[in-house]
């Protein structure tokens, strides 16, 4: 038996809308301290994973570790459902066919139970080694969105320069180049602060179209965390109370 | 001109 009461149902919503359109049908393990998933894009260029820690929710229980199978399109639209303040409750029995989803409002006045049917997937775990990164950029989660969103009208590749004082960064399109530059600067205003962790400098590229996509997650946190080397994907962290959402972007090189 | 990579070139 696993199930898992999370009081606020909105981050689970806003999860989803974060992931949706990258990946649509994903399996998520489910053990005694996490539910967490490894999905990429059908691309292949994209990789999303998200660790939601057991201790983090009202109640959990995981009696033995389970792969479920989900539609993410589907649980999307049963997410929809539930209130932006409703509680929810994920259920799943043992060797589950289905997964339960129980939406519960915040008086106790309404309660929605919908059970969506799990898929058998194949499973394509990705070993992942904890590397050290020559630059960590951390900066207000809406900021980049912002900056990532404005660029996109100039091309579809970023140029992503990051060095000890500051990050660049920048664009060339058949309408020109240009490019952005922020310092690194301990603001006390949360959209102006930028914290840089440099060892060395990098210099790589990014498709928007991608970071466009991971950027939906700003709702999720106030910050997030770019962490680069040269020639390895680019890893962008939410981090939030339940747990942490990471984007993995693999890089552009030039011909 | 930019040519996209793949996740799976760099883990497995």
């Amino acid at each position: 038996m696993f199930e898992a009461l999370l009081g606020n149902g909105l981050i689970l919503k806003k999860i989803i809308e974060s992931i949706k359109e990258l990946v649509t049908e994903v399996n998520f393990e489910v053990t005694s301290e996490a539910i967490s998933l490894q999905a990429m894009d059908a691309s292949h260029v994209a990789l999303v994973v998200l660790v939601l820690r057991a201790s983090e929710f009202e109640e959990y229980r995981c009696d033995r570790p389970q792969t479920l199978g989900v539609s993410i399109t589907n649980l999307a639209k049963l997410l929809k459902i539930a209130g932006n303040d409703d509680s929810i409750i994920l259920r799943a029995e043992d060797e589950a066919h289905v997964l339960t989803l129980v939406f519960t409002g915040k008086n106790n006045e309404k309660m929605c139970e919908f059970n969506l049917n799990l898929l058998t997937l194949d499973s394509e775990h990705l070993g992942i080694p904890e590397q050290e990164y020559s630059a960590e950029v951390t900066m207000s989660s809406s900021e980049f969105s912002r900056i990532c969103r404005e660029l996109t009208q100039v091309t579809d590749t970023l140029n992503l320069s990051v060095d000890k004082e500051s990050v660049k960064f920048a664009v060339s399109g058949d309408i020109g180049t240009g490019s952005i530059t922020m310092k690194a600067n301990n603001s006390d205003k949360s959209e102006e602060k930028l914290i840089l962790n440099v060892s060395d400098t990098v210099s790589m590229a990014f498709a928007l179209r991608y970071l466009n996509l991971f950027n939906k997650a700003s709702s999720l946190s106030d910050e997030v965390v770019l962490s680069l080397s040269p020639e390895v994907p680019v890893v962008l962290k939410f981090a939030f109370d339940l747990g942490e959402l990471k984007y993995f972007l693999a890089p552009k090189i030039a011909e | 001109f930019a040519v996209q990579l793949i996740i799976i070139d760099f883990y497995d």
